[in-house]
Order: structure tokens, then C-alpha cells, then sequence
């Protein structure tokens, strides 16, 4: 699965999301990729979120929103929400795999509960970084 | 002037360093920057930010080493089934499309979903016909086929159970077709 978020100079989120899906799956099953506010979201109020990982208890967890509403409804930071959304709300529930996010002040985050992910960024104030691994 | 930038993934799951090779490795870490760059590029210029993620999106779509479009995975009856989304934060507009697999760029068909019709999600056939009417560019489905990615699928058979992204960390060995250079990447094996 891949993704994006990004914001543009005119302080407009979006976010994207693009997958095969889940190798060997059957019944046209269909994982939270494709479904907003689960896998993907944006809102120019709060962040944008791309996810990756076991689609189900993305679904379940409406994980992209609730990272979102946790900064809209309790004023959390971008990292706070989505490490508590992914890190531990997500662990508790079973689910496996990250998310990437950028809020409308250009903060990034990249949490994940999986041994890696393949990611990066890059900001106009000359901040990059590509990593895969959990130490990095 | 407002920070602007962007942030990217290709997927998560038991990605072990010890069973990365170098190869491999520059590999994943050259198509992150190649796409970070294209979604840059845009951003830099004042474009939009949809147009910077659909930018950024496709470069990994077009590469066989991540789980979408090009290289997608297999499902049980051998076919890839591809999905997508996008959302934009100005007007929470947004548009997705499933299961489809005649789609080049399924990322591409979620933008013209959010921007060409009323609705958000289309699935199937429905939605490759929407495709098709908007001018999108279609792929027979063996554009999409990857031999490693096929080989995931038998042995996930074997195993009667389904995988996600990249997890696991058994070594095979894989031989590119553009280089014929052998090298090893992670199996990708996430049990539902």
C-alpha cells in the first residue's frame, strides 16, 4: 500500500492512497484503502492521513478520522493523536501497521506498530528524511 | 510563507534490516526520493496539494517493489484487485475507487471520482466504465503482473491463508527484469 499527504502554500491538506490489497484475498474483500476516513482523510482544520497495514481494524478504528477528531475535539498535536491512535488504540485492538500525516502547520508524523515501513518527507524549510526501518 | 512539504509510505510490515539487501535497500530508498521528488516539484511550483499527493502516488504505483497498481498483489484466484482514495481539506471532498483491475493508474480514477461525478466510492466494472468515459488510461491486466508477487500468492495458498504488505523477512530470491541483477527483498507475508 502507498500514500500521501501533503500540504500546498495556499495551507490546503489532501490525502491519498493507492493498494493491492491483501494477498491470497477472497469474496471481493475490500480493505480500508478505498474507504474515507478509515485509510485516508483530510481536513485543512486539523491534518492529513494516508494508512497502511491490516485494513480491518483500520475500518474498525475509522483510524485516518479519529487521528483528526483527536486534534479537533482535544486539541492534541498531530503526534500526540496519531501515536495514540496507532501506538496504542490500535495495539489494543489487535491491528498492525503505520500511518503518515502532515497538519495544516506543515508538523509530520510517521507512527507505526510493525517492525518497519517503508517512508519519508520532505518540507520546504529543507527537513527530509526517508527511512524503512524502526531504529531510524 | 506557510511551511509547505510532504510525507509519503509504501507499506509496513516485518521489515528487518538483516533481511534487506543492499541492493534492495538503495532500491526502496531511491523510489521513496524519486517520489517524494515528483510531489515536491509540484508543491514548489504553487500547485495543489491533490495534484502533489496523485504526483507522488503514481511514482510508486509504476514501480513493482510497493503493493499498488504495478506489482499489486495477488487475490486467491490469481487476479489483482486494486483500490484507492483521496480526499482533499479545503472542501472534504473526496473520491475512491474498488476492486478494479484494468485501471493504470487507480489513484488517478479516485481523483476523477472526487472532481467528475456526485459521488465518493465506486466499485468494480462501474467504476472502470467511469474510468474509461473520463478519458483514463487502461492497462490489460498484465501490466500488472509481477512474478514475485505471483510466487507470494502460491505460497500463501499453500498456506490456505490471506497477507498484506510487506511483512516477514524470509529472503527470496528475486531477479529483476530490467537489470537481470539477483538480489533479495522481503517477502511479504501479514496473516488476517
Amino acid at each position: 500500500t502507498v500514500g500521501c499527504a501533503a500540504l500546498d502554500k495556499n495551507g490546503n491538506l489532501a490525502a491519498g492512497t493507492s493498494t493491492g490489497g491483501m494477498t491470497n484475498k477472497r469474496w471481493n474483500r475490500i480493505g480500508d484503502s478505498p474507504i474515507i476516513g478509515a485509510g485516508t482523510y483530510a481536513n485543512n482544520a486539523t491534518c492529513a492521513v494516508s494508512s497502511t497495514g491490516h485494513g480491518e481494524y483500520f475500518i474498525r478504528s475509522v483510524v485516518a478520522y479519529d487521528i483528526s477528531a483527536l486534534m479537533e475535539y482535544q486539541s492534541l498535536s498531530l503526534k500526540e493523536a496519531s501515536e495514540k491512535v496507532v501506538i496504542k488504540k490500535l495495539v489494543e485492538r489487535g491491528g498492525s501497521g503505520g500511518i503518515i500525516a502532515i497538519d495544516k502547520d506543515g508538523n509530520v508524523s510517521m507512527p507505526f506498530n510493525t517492525k518497519g515501513m517503508y517512508r519519508g518527507f520532505r518540507l520546504s524549510n529543507g527537513e527530509a528524511k526517508i527511512a524503512i526501518y524502526e531504529e531510524e | 510563507q506557510l511551511k509547505y512539504g510532504l510525507v509519503i509510505h509504501g507499506g509496513a510490515g516485518t521489515i528487518l534490516r538483516e533481511n534487506m539487501s543492499a541492493e534492495a535497500e538503495k532500491a526502496y530508498r531511491q523510489k521513496l526520493d524519486e517520489s517524494l521528488a515528483a510531489g515536491y516539484a509540484i508543491l514548489e511550483q504553487g500547485g495543489e496539494a491533490t495534484d502533489a499527493v496523485i504526483a507522488a502516488i503514481q511514482v510508486m504505483e509504476q514501480s513493482e517493489l510497493f503493493n499498488a497498481a504495478k506489482g499489486a498483489v495477488f487475490t486467491h484466484e490469481g487476479r489483482n484487485e486494486m483500490d484507492a482514495s483521496i480526499m482533499r481539506g479545503d472542501d472534504l471532498n473526496a473520491g475512491a475507487v474498488a476492486g478494479v483491475r484494468h485501471i493504470k493508474s487507480p489513484i488517478s480514477a479516485a481523483k476523477a471520482v472526487m472532481e467528475q461525478s456526485p459521488h465518493v466510492l465506486l466499485s468494480g466494472a462501474g467504476a472502470e466504465e467511469f474510468a474509461t468515459e473520463q478519458g483514463l488510461e487502461m492497462a490489460d491486466t498484465s501490466y500488472f503482473f509481477t512474478e514475485r508477487r505471483w510466487k507470494s500468492l502460491q505460497r500463501a495458498i499453500e498456506r490456505e491463508k490471506p497477507e498484506l504488505d510487506h511483512d516477514d523477512q524470509k529472503k527470496a530470491v528475486e531477479k529483476s527484469p530490467k537489470s537481470s541483477l539477483i538480489y533479495s527483498v522481503p517477502e511479504d507475508y501479514k496473516f488476517g
